[in-house]
């Protein structure tokens, strides 16, 4: 008779690297191998990897493409998270991908901060025939954001994607900063939808979580944006942050291209991560 | 609090009596997860785990009226060793400094940080704008060296002529050090890590600095021995320091890499740069 112990405790510990390699985090790691045990009694004729691939997509919100949702009605589309995350790049690609879907885009440079924040999205504009409305170096980004989307509901444009500037999620300031660029889109924004979309650095550890939570917090996130997954770095932070937050993520960044980036696919990142 | 999690595993066993080497099992799984969670590869854990082991079955551990304080003893001593032991002194000016690592670990702003502070050394620093991919990166080491004071060279070719002829300018005009920022690039890009390799070849800068996000995971490990292949690395600096990653990933690379970590960036002005203090890291990675 097969016991679970003379079957699978090698197999389990491959597994268990697996996870823990892949930045899935000890304490979510320990909770899936355990379920994935008690699966197994139930159903013995069924391999561990499938089981667990099942336990880890059961935790993930179920999958959507964002892209078609942005296609409806009028967005703007708020770009945060931490210094060096991708965000810059991310809204060149995104700003790209509505723009051929014949949507009307601009860039907002809100990033009023860092040196040449304004010049390099201003070249991703031109990369992509998108129009960026900035303000000088050191503006109130709050200031521009109104800017943008006065400029927005003027022209009659579709989606207006804002830019920040990189901030650490621990700095109370640089929060304040974000929470009040939000009331001003908030306020001004009429019948523009907004997103709030926080992008993470797939090569990311666990600091990933705090981030997510102490962003959603101050801000409530719609979405991930998950960048740099081209690297031998799987992301796996986004499990945790899904099961503790619920927030999908919705869009992928492969490559420092225009063309780099694609939908969230669940199925692909559960498949990747045991690579 | 690992601290508070073993004391209450020792106060537990007090009740029972003796300690045994099931107890220590149950400190190193706490030991371990602790670790984990503050993103030190799983590999570099379990080395860590048995260096611990071993010291923790000595005899006066398992006899010791209070053990608890000689395992945490045990583990924060072997932490900040592994680190790198004690603070490095200074090794006077470098004449060419390379800063290398992944997209977005913070390069460009290091590479400023280090002007002042060399400058602060009487140094005569040179910035070198060896990356000509990133849209506006040349603009953006302008910018900063425009705000802090500094040269910045550069050049409309390739990045490895760049950096020869800056070292040539240096040399000519007596600017030291040079430091040259290089386009951020993925370890397994092969082409990018042929350029690298070849850059250093071109130039055998005396420094070769692997700049790294304190907030990395456990890709540490395949980051640092990646990079450690392709050119001599002689530091790494662990950058965004000032936020709240537990920073394992600086116990990863320098124990798959050997290498010294030199510096840690603390904010993004141009004075945040501070010497790496190996047993307030290792506080840190024990929460
Ligand atoms: N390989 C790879 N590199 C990426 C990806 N996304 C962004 N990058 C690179 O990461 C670096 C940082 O990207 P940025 O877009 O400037 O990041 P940011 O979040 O705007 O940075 P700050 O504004 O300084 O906070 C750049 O070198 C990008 O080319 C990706 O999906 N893959
Ligand atoms: N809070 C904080 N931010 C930092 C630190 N070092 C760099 N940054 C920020 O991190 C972001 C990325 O820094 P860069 O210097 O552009 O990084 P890079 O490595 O040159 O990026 P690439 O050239 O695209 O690879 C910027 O927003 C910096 O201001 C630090 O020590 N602390
Ligand atoms: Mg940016
Ligand atoms: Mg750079």
């Amino acid at each position: 008779k097969r016991s679970f112990s003379n079957v699978s405790a090698e197999h389990l510990e491959e597994l268990e690297i697996a996870l823990l390699s892949a930045d899935v985090g000890p304490k979510t790691t320990e909770r899936l191998l355990e379920e994935v045990k008690t699966k197994w009694k139930l159903s013995p004729d069924e391999r561990l990897s499938i089981l667990l691939k099942n336990s880890i997509t059961s935790l993930l919100p179920p999958s959507f493409n964002v892209i078609d949702r942005f296609l409806q009605g009028k967005w703007v589309i708020l770009v945060i998270g931490v210094n060096g995350s991708g965000k810059t790049t991310t809204i060149g690609k995104l700003g790209k991908i509505l723009r051929d879907r014949g949507k009307s885009v601009i860039f907002v440079a809100g990033d009023t901060f860092r040196a040449a924040a304004i010049e390099q999205l201003e070249i991703w504009g031109e990369r992509v025939g998108i129009p960026v409305i900035k303000h000088r170096e050191g503006a109130d980004p709050g200031a521009v954001a109104f800017d943008g989307l006065k400029s927005a509901k003027a022209r009659g444009i579709d989606i207006v994607i804002v830019d920040t500037a990189g901030r650490l999620h621990t700095k109370y300031n640089l929060m304040e900063e974000l929470k009040k660029v939000k009331r001003v889109i908030e306020r001004e924004r009429e019948d523009y939808q907004l997103y709030t979309l926080l992008v993470i650095d797939a090569t990311t550890g666990q600091n990933a979580i705090n981030q997510a939570r102490m962003f959603n917090e101050s801000l409530n996130i719609d979405g991930i944006a998950i960048t740099k997954l081209d690297g031998t770095a799987k992301g796996g932070v986004i499990i945790s942050i899904a099961s503790e937050l619920k927030i999908p993520v919705v869009l992928v960044g492969v490559g420092e291209g225009v063309e780099d980036m694609q939908g969230f696919n669940s199925k692909e990142f559960v498949d990747a991560l045991f690579w | 609090v690992l601290t508070q999690k073993i004391q209450n595993i020792f106060d537990r066993i007090k009740r029972r009596g003796k300690l045994s080497e099931a107890d220590i099992q149950e400190v190193l799984r706490e030991i371990r997860i602790t670790l984990l969670e503050a993103d030190v590869n799983y590999k570099v854990v379990k080395d860590f785990l048995e260096k611990v082991k071993e010291k923790a079955l000595q005899e006066s551990v398992l006899k010791s009226i209070s053990p608890s304080e000689q395992i945490l003893k045990i583990i924060y001593e072997e932490l900040t060793s592994m680190l790198g032991g004690e603070v490095k002194t200074d090794k006077g000016l470098p004449s060419v400094i390379m800063l290398i690592g992944l997209q977005g670990s913070g390069k460009t702003t290091t590479a400023g940080k280090l002007a002042v502070y060399y400058r602060k050394r009487q140094g005569r620093p040179l910035l070198v704008a060896c990356d000509t991919r990133r849209p506006a990166a040349i603009q953006q080491l302008e910018v900063i060296g425009n705000s802090i004071n500094v040269p910045v060279y550069k050049e409309n070719t390739d990045p490895i002529s760049i950096a020869v002829n800056a070292v040539k300018f240096a040399k000519e005009k007596v600017y030291m050090p040079v430091i040259l920022d290089t386009s951020g690039r993925l370890h397994i890009d092969e082409d990018l890590m042929d350029e690298l390799r070849k850059t250093y070849e071109s130039v055998k800068p005396q420094e070769v600095f692997l700049v790294v996000d304190a907030m990395t995971g456990q890709d540490a490990v395949n980051i640092g021995e990646s990079f450690a292949k392709v050119v001599p690395l002689t530091g790494i600096i662990l950058t965004k320091m000032d936020g709240d990653a537990r920073g394992g990933s600086a116990l990863s690379m320098r124990a798959v890499t050997g290498v010294p970590i030199v510096f840690i960036g603390v904010g993004e002005k141009f004075d945040a740069i501070e010497p790496f203090y190996p047993d307030r890291i290792a506080s840190r990675i024990l929460g």
